[in-house]
């Protein structure tokens, strides 16, 4: 038996949306100590991973371990028919479930809807714990803007860091240009950007993947990018008293 | 070049 309510169903949907463009099937793991997703993009280049706390929801129940092969595209259907403040409940009754049932909830309505399950055997990565060498928290609309600036002009993005900060940077056929975000203590934990540089970086990534993930922004106001020399990135996005929600992505190595 | 996710990460 497995019972999970989300408060804030918003917030689940804004999740699915984030990774719709990257992940097509995934399982849906659930036990005792909360959700979590793990799954590689079509072109196996990027991995996508959620962890949802049990202790984020408004009611968590779950006996035993469960894996729910889903497809994100019907999921979207489903949760197309509720609205952005419902509270949202996933439920199954079975070990073995064939289908994963939905309950919505507004002040003047509830709805029910049953999802069918697939069987998908995915084989699942071991991100190993890593300490980064160069870790950036800054605004996410900002991250976002830079992104799709930037990848106007050229599909492969530059990122180097030093104790300053942290530059972007790109050059295509059209010609250059670069982006230096500078650290600042403001006051407002929203606007802030941080560096903690032990080594410096400069990678290089496609920047249609930031640009796919990068709806993740409308869940929290700031992102976290994690790096090391010629190893993934990390973007994570923290969601609020639940877990988060992070994108590996495999950086592109000049031959 | 760009790379694959599994070089970095071993499946478990």
């Amino acid at each position: 038996m497995f019972e999970a309510k989300f408060e804030d169903g918003g917030l689940f949907k804004k999740i699915v949306e984030a990774i719709k463009e990257l992940v097509k099937n995934v399982n849906l793991e659930a036990n005792g100590t909360g959700i979590s997703l793990q799954a590689m993009d079509t072109s196996h280049v990027a991995l996508v991973a959620l962890q949802l706390n049990e202790k984020g929801f408004k009611k968590y129940r779950c006996e035993k371990s469960l894996t729910m092969g889903l497809s994100i595209e019907n999921l979207q259907k489903i949760l197309k028919c509720s609205g952005n403040d419902d509270q949202i409940t996933l439920r199954t009754q079975d070990e073995e479930p064939t289908t994963l049932s939905f309950t919505f909830e507004s002040k003047n309505r509830i709805s029910e809807f049953q999802l069918n399950l697939m069987s998908l055997d995915q084989e699942q990565l071991g991100v190993p714990d890593t300490e980064y060498s160069s870790v950036v928290r800054m605004p996410s609309n900002e991250f976002t803007k830079i992104c799709r600036e930037l990848g106007n002009i050229n599909e492969a993005i530059g990122i180097e860091t030093s104790k300053e900060g942290i530059k972007f940077y790109v050059k295509g056929d059209i010609g250059e240009g670069q982006v230096s975000v500078k650290i600042n203590d403001t006051e407002k934990p929203e606007e802030r950007v941080e560096c903690e540089v032990d080594e410096p970086v400069n990678l290089s990534f496609a920047v249609r993947y930031f640009n796919l993930f990068n709806k993740a922004s409308a869940l929290s106001s700031q992102v976290i990018l994690s790096m090391s020399q010629d190893q993934p990135l990390v973007i994570e996005y923290i969601i609020e008293e639940m877990g988060s929600l992070k994108l590996y992505l495999a950086p592109k190595i000049n031959d | 070049m760009q790379k694959k996710i599994a070089s970095f990460f071993k499946s478990s």
